[in-house]
């Protein structure tokens, strides 16, 4: 973006770009440029500079959670096992994510179990085992086509009998649009919550950084369905630049705990909303 | 919807018949939010009504009586002129076997979209040979292999110790040792600015000289389709396009903005995860669904 000495008309109009272009969302482009276009005719940004902080500092707030205790804590404060469950729609990354996070965990030295509830999709079963496998972490399963609850049920009894700290529950991709699954999803976590009466203590789901606007109507829809409590923001390695999480985060007040940035099991990182709005302007 | 996005914008027309230049300025603003809110990219958008304002500013609207209806029909006219414009059938002509590579970025559906194709490929008359060549990720081979089980579809033994180049060569010898007249090979995920993967892509395309390279591409990808699309394009020359997960409530802007930067035609939607979920691509259909 250019260097100007003032904030003129053009100016606003190439920022407006640069975060429509970012995946931002023209409603939440349109309402973030309004308060910035009234800010200007009030005099208060004196320059370009001024400008600039002042629309990071708006999308720092869209990207926060207020009062929101981070995922550690959680972990720390439940009595094991701590039952993650992560959902969201075909190929986002649900399934890479939780290798990640399981090796993250472990890492910080905890015992970690996973759950092989995509009991639908070809090899779904066989990639999380081969997962379990590199990270030597163990991996509940049953055969493929059977139900999903059963699967969660049992990872959990698993969790308590061989005194895990985290159990995470991985399922199938679903469009949130499909009634059935969502219904499915719905059963999953009734019967997790039977064995368990806390679990699922925490429900993650998982967006990808390429997704457009629909990714609000999954947020919105997940929500619905599973009382999501936190996001994982995957595939920011590439050149999207996942500007549709700043509506996300503000509309259903779920903060991102996570950022995928690669395929490995090392490549996952804290969400920083400072790092993730000055990725925006790059 | 666009329609009375635009009746809204018209109707301060006082009975005179006549819209001013500043009215239908208005409506470009109006069609251009439309095709933004469906994930159209902003440089297409810009370029699209520009296309579009000529005959905005015409005859047509200036003396229409429902001027919304017309501007709505110029927009869709345009947008299935420009989804429709060129050759959409699956090109197997040539050198048999025929040969078709899916690429694509992380997650988009290329191994599903691979088992989907043979299928219908068959039904066509066609003897299909799958060959995963995808050879990082946990279990694609597998993928692949259950959903040859699942059609009874032939499908080349991959290891994940070959190269994917080397995997392509081998499988197109056997498929024309075994009568097999149709290749399609499943690649890994990749990210488009990863030199190294886009020249196993090169090499694979060098080894076997395919009909058809198709970008499988994810309906609810955002701003960065264009990214994506240009650089498949300029690195492998893609042949068409299969756009995923039309099943969803995504608008599917990324249609318009990758034909808009690579010229090329999507050729096949995916509707759904069963093996039978996929139909030829319909210009008209994803035209509606763009404009909401
Ligand atoms: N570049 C990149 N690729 C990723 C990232 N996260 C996941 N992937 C890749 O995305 C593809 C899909 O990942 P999966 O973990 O199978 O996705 P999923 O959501 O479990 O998919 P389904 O179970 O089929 O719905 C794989 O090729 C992963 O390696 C990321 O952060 N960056
Ligand atoms: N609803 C729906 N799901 C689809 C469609 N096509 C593929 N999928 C699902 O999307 C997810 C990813 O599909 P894959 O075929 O594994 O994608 P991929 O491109 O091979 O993934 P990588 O090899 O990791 O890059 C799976 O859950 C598929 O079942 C579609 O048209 N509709
Ligand atoms: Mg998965
Ligand atoms: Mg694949």
């Amino acid at each position: 973006l250019t260097f100007r000495k003032e904030i003129d008309p053009d100016l606003l109009d190439e920022l407006e770009e640069a975060m429509v272009m970012a995946d931002m969302g023209v409603g939440t482009v349109q309402h973030l440029f309004d308060r910035l276009r009234s800010d200007v005719k009030r005099n208060e940004l004196k320059d370009p500079q001024a400008l600039r902080q002042r629309i990071k500092s708006y999308l720092k707030d869209m990207l926060t959670v207020t009062d929101t205790v981070s995922l550690e804590e959680k972990i720390g404060a439940a009595s094991p096992p701590f039952v993650i469950l992560v959902v969201g729609v075909n190929g986002v990354g649900k399934t890479t994510t939780i290798a990640k996070m399981a090796h993250l965990f472990k890492e910080q030295g905890k015992k970690v179990l996973i759950a092989a509830a995509d009991t639908f999709r070809a090899a779904a079963i066989d990639q999380l085992q081969q997962w379990g496998k590199r990270l030597d972490i163990p991996v509940i399963s049953h055969q493929p086509g059977s139900d999903p609850s059963a699967v969660a049920f049992d990872a959990i009894e698993a969790g308590r009998s061989r005194k895990m700290d985290i159990v995470i529950v991985d399922t199938a991709g679903r469009l949130h649009t499909q009634k059935n699954l969502m219904e499915e999803l719905k059963k999953i976590r009734r019967v997790m919550g039977r064995k368990l009466s806390e679990a699922p203590h925490e429900t993650i789901l998982v967006l990808d950084a390429t997704t457009g606007q629909n990714a609000v109507s999954q947020a919105r829809l997940f929500m619905e369905a599973t009382d999501v409590t936190g996001i994982v923001l995957t595939k920011l390695d590439g050149t999207a630049k996942g500007g549709i999480a700043a509506a996300v985060v503000h509309e259903m007040k779920i903060p991102i705990y996570f950022i995928g940035i690669g395929e490995k099991m090392t490549d996952l990182r804290s969400f920083n909303a400072e790092e993730f709005v000055n990725a925006l302007f790059e | 919807t666009l329609g009375n996005r635009l009746n809204k914008v018209f109707k301060k027309l006082k009975g005179y018949g006549k819209l001013s230049e500043e009215q239908i300025q208005e409506g470009m603003r109006e069609v251009r939010l439309a095709l933004l809110e469906a994930d159209v990219n902003y440089k297409v958008v810009k370029d699209f009504v520009a296309g579009i304002k000529k005959r905005a500013l015409g005859q047509e609207v200036m003396d229409s009586l429902t001027p919304g209806q017309q501007v709505v029909k110029i927009v869709h006219d345009e947008l299935v002129a420009l989804l429709g414009s060129s050759n959409q059938q699956i090109d197997l002509a040539g050198r048999q076997p025929a040969v078709i590579v899916l690429v694509g970025l992380q997650g988009s559906g290329k191994t599903t979209t691979a088992g989907k194709l043979a299928r219908w490929l068959r039904k066509k008359g066609r003897k299909p040979f799958l060959v995963p060549a995808d050879v990082y990720r946990p279990a694609a081979i597998e993928q692949l292999k259950t959903l040859a089980k699942q059609l009874d579809i032939p499908v080349f033994p991959s290891e994940t110790s070959m190269q994917p180049p080397e995997i392509a060569r081998q499988a197109v010898a056997q498929a024309g040792m075994s009568n097999l007249d149709t290749v399609i090979i499943d690649t890994a995920g990749r990210l488009h600015i990863d030199s190294e993967l886009m020249d196993e892509l090169r090499a694979i395309k060098e080894a076997v000289s395919p009909q058809e390279i198709l970008l499988v591409a994810d309906a609810m990808t955002g701003q960065d389709a264009v990214n994506i699309a240009e650089a498949f394009d300029r690195e492998l020359s893609i042949t068409g396009v299969v756009l995923t997960k039309l099943d969803g409530d995504a608008r599917g802007g990324a249609a318009l903005s990758i034909q808009s930067v690579t010229g090329k035609p999507v050729k096949l939607v995916g509707i759904g995860e069963k093996l039978d979920a996929i139909e030829p691509f319909h210009p008209d259909r994803i035209a509606n669904r763009i404009l909401g």
